[in-house]
């Protein structure tokens, strides 16, 4: 464990906290996609499998149960108590094609023929593409909630992170993991449009809107 | 390399 992996778990973690935080302040899901929060769902139950067969840490064990655990919450609350507000029109990435394109590249990049492998592998590329439902419903609308923002913000600084993780594992363990690592640089450059707007507007204290 | 050098990670 470094720095940077630890403060890109804390992103992500403050990430959810902060979306659970939207839902019970405006008790409302607008803006937020239901497909990118099942397809994370998806991701997170695929890549802690081994949660049954390989024990790393306490921490390790606690943030994999709280990821499932917070994910199908916000399901749930997203499909139960807020489903008045949620617009399915706006949220119409074809999420079909994430979950085949997963499923060839996995099967065609996974390191063993596992099942466990072969879903870790299958986790990594859906999440690398698991935030385009969301950036498609922002860039209908054009606009977003402060808040919003901040909960993307917060999932894109934890990727970013992940890459200078992985360039201090390579130069102080040797340690590198291609897919991993390229999964991860794709997810990541699609926050850049994000991060301008985000860098050029909502810091300064105006309002997310796209030009 | 088997892959499960990373796999300490989330």
């Amino acid at each position: 464990m470094n720095i940077f992996r630890l403060v890109a778990d804390l992103m992500h973690l403050g990430s959810i906290l902060i979306l659970l935080l939207k839902m019970f302040t405006s008790r409302s899901c607008a803006g937020i996609s239901f497909k990118t929060q099942a397809l994370y769902l998806i991701v997170f139950v695929t890549r802690y499998l081994d949660l049954f067969t390989h024990f790393v840490s306490v921490y390790n064990t606690f943030m994999k149960i709280f990821f499932i655990s917070s994910a199908g919450y916000i399901l749930y609350m997203m499909r139960v108590p807020l489903k008045d507000t949620y617009n399915k029109h706006l949220d119409a990435f074809r999420w079909e094609f994430l979950l085949g394109g997963a499923g060839v590249l996995a099967l065609v990049f996974t390191h063993k023929y596992t099942v466990i492998e072969t879903l870790w592998t299958y986790s990594i590329f859906l999440e690398m593409m698991a935030i385009l439902p969301q950036l498609l419903q922002l860039q209908r609308t054009g606009e977003a909630e402060t808040i919003t923002t901040h909960y993307l913000f917060a999932l894109g600084a934890y990727r970013a992170l992940y890459i200078v993780n992985w360039i201090y594992r390579y130069e102080t363990e040797h340690h590198v993991d291609a897919i991993s690592t390229m999964a991860g640089i794709v997810q990541t450059a699609l926050y850049c449009d994000f991060f301008y707007v985000y860098f050029t507007r909502v810091l300064k204290g105006k309002r997310f809107k796209l030009p | 390399q088997d892959g499960h050098q990373l796999k300490d990670e989330l």
